[in-house]
């Protein structure tokens, strides 16, 4: 554990959490997609997977089930208790072109043919693009809510973290996830142009973020 | 088949 990793981590949970209460509090999903959520819990559910077979450390597991928890708690707010709000004629990313070529991937390139370490690498490989319905629903309608934006900025901000905890351990033990990495790097890519947009409109602007 | 790996990140 290092500091990056730590703050990386911190940052993923005041993200979910954002966009929890965000929801919660407001009782309205609308501006927020659906589908990424439903990616996510995706993502978690096949990571977590190792719950069952393997021990890290009491934090490990107690962040694994919080993001499972919290995961699974924003899907059921947007498509159940709030579903009136869901704008889902918005919402109209195809996942399967996310979800199929990252099933073939996962079969062709992963650490061992097993089926827990492919459900690993898919869910890697899923979680570098799954926030794109969410930034596709952003384009598509033009603006976004100040909240939802400090929702994907922490969440950048958890991926930029993650980079630099990579840099960190590859220099002091030497460790390299290559399938992390590439994947890491890749979703990072992701919100460059959305980290652009927050400083230059949001910070300095009120309320929405609108599209130039 | 068996091998199972140990992600310590979340």
């Amino acid at each position: 554990m290092n500091i990056f990793r730590l703050l990386g981590d911190m940052c993923h949970l005041v993200a979910i959490i954002i966009l929890f209460l965000k929801i919660w509090r407001s009782k309205s999903c609308a501006g927020i997609s659906g589908k990424s959520q439903v990616l996510f819990a995706l993502v978690f559910t096949t990571r977590y997977l190792d719950l069952f077979t393997s021990f890290i450390s009491v934090y490990n597991t107690v962040m694994k089930v919080v993001f499972l928890v919290l995961a699974y708690a924003t899907v059921y707010l947007i498509y159940l208790r709030f579903r009136s709000t869901y704008n889902s004629e918005s919402d109209s990313f195809r996942v399967e072109f996310l979800l199929v070529p990252v099933a073939g991937l996962s079969f062709l390139e992963n650490y061992a043919f097993a089926p827990l370490e492919i459900l690993w690498t898919f869910s890697i490989y899923l979680e570098s693009v799954a926030i794109l319905p969410q930034l596709f629903m952003i384009t598509k309608t033009g603006e976004a809510e100040s909240i939802t934006t400090h929702y994907l900025f922490f969440l950048g901000l958890y991926r930029a973290l993650y980079l630099a905890n990579w840099v960190w351990r590859y220099h002091t033990e030497g460790f390299f996830d290559q399938i992390a990495v590439v994947s890491g790097v890749v979703q990072t890519i992701f919100y460059c142009d959305f980290f652009y947009l927050y400083f230059t409109k949001v910070l300095r602007g009120s309320g929405k973020m609108t599209l130039p | 088949w068996r091998r199972i790996l140990k992600h310590d990140e979340l």
